[in-house]
């Protein structure tokens, strides 16, 4: 669908919404949907691909680490926990490919300096 | 910014690069006209060259709009989400998902929409060999948020391809960076 300078407006609401019941989740919480986001995680290179996507609905060390990485890649605060700021990024339309192309090793954030590889282990 | 591994990039023999549409797509001369801007960007500061090509099959560089699973084994998910993705080089795959809603040429975003040519600006970096970045202002951020238009490059994307192919020389090293985006927050700054 190819528009110009056509109003358009879908409400992203309905997508905050849904995301909005993770606020606050930590490590131990058990929440219906959890392993959907571990899914979202594993597609973006998060979580080894190798690993079965037959994920759990707990908060375990797994998301965790996924969650840390993410912050990381992404400038946010490392909190560990589904805050705002995380949330509202994780709910952006993105691109497909993959932010992490290694077990655990992310290059992509390097800070706009000197090439390193953060190493966020699982 | 950052590489793919092994820091893959098309070899100085292929410095004129082509690039094709699915025929099948059958997109209109502005759609292709902002796949255009979104080359200049990248050959601007780079020795790269881009031009269009009728042979999709024979092309370097192959664009083309699909719906869900296209035999990629990345499959696109419908309005908003995942938006496009493009392969490494030398493969030249540029996908972008049929089921947004992609605004062409105008200024006026909103909600709900793509802009195409922030989105091809990114997923051509990716043809070139940068991976994702992690500053905010790159075009090779991975979000692009709807509503929002993204098309020059920062200097974080020029460092980041001039490593892999040297500078345009023509390229005077401050006419095009400066990042351009209509970005809603909550203070208010746009």
């Amino acid at each position: 669908h190819f528009y110009d300078n056509v109003v358009l407006t879908i409400p992203r609401n309905s997508t905050w919404n849904y995301f909005n019941k993770y606020l606050g989740c930590r490590v131990g919480q058990k929440i219906k949907g959890l392993a959907k986001i571990k899914q979202y995680f594993q597609r973006f290179g998060y979580i080894d691909n190798s690993l079965s996507n037959d994920f759990t609905d707990e908060f375990d060390q797994l998301l965790l680490s996924a969650l840390k990485s993410y912050q990381l890649n992404f400038n946010l605060k490392i909190t560990g926990e589904f805050d705002i700021s995380t949330l509202q990024n994780m709910v952006k339309p993105r691109c497909g490919n993959p932010d992490i192309v290694k077990k655990g090793t992310t290059h992509m954030n390097y800070g706009g300096k000197t090439p390193m590889d953060h190493t966020v282990a699982h | 910014f950052s590489f793919f591994e092994g820091q893959p990039r098309w070899p100085s023999s292929k410095s004129k690069l082509k690039y094709a549409f699915l025929p099948e797509n059958q997109l209109t001369d502005s759609v292709k006209l902002a796949f255009r801007r979104a080359f200049d960007k990248w050959s601007k500061v780079t020795p790269l060259t881009f031009t269009e090509m009728d042979s999709y099959r024979s092309a370097d560089i192959r664009i083309g709009f699909f719906v869900r699973d296209h035999g990629d084994g990345n499959p696109f998910d419908g309005p908003m989400k995942i938006l496009a993705h493009a392969f490494a080089p030398p493969i030249g795959f540029f996908h972008l998902d049929g089921e947004e809603n992609w605004m062409v040429d105008g200024e006026y975003l909103k909600e709900g929409m793509v802009d195409l040519e922030s989105v091809a600006v990114h997923e051509i970096g990716h043809l070139l060999g940068l991976d994702h970045s992690s500053e905010k202002d790159a075009v090779m951020f991975p979000t692009l948020e709807d509503g929002t238009r993204k098309v020059e490059l920062s200097r974080d994307d020029i460092e980041g391809v001039q490593m892999l192919y040297g500078s345009n020389p023509d390229y005077n090293g401050s006419s095009t960076v400066y990042t351009h985006h209509q970005e809603n927050d909550i203070s208010g700054y746009s």
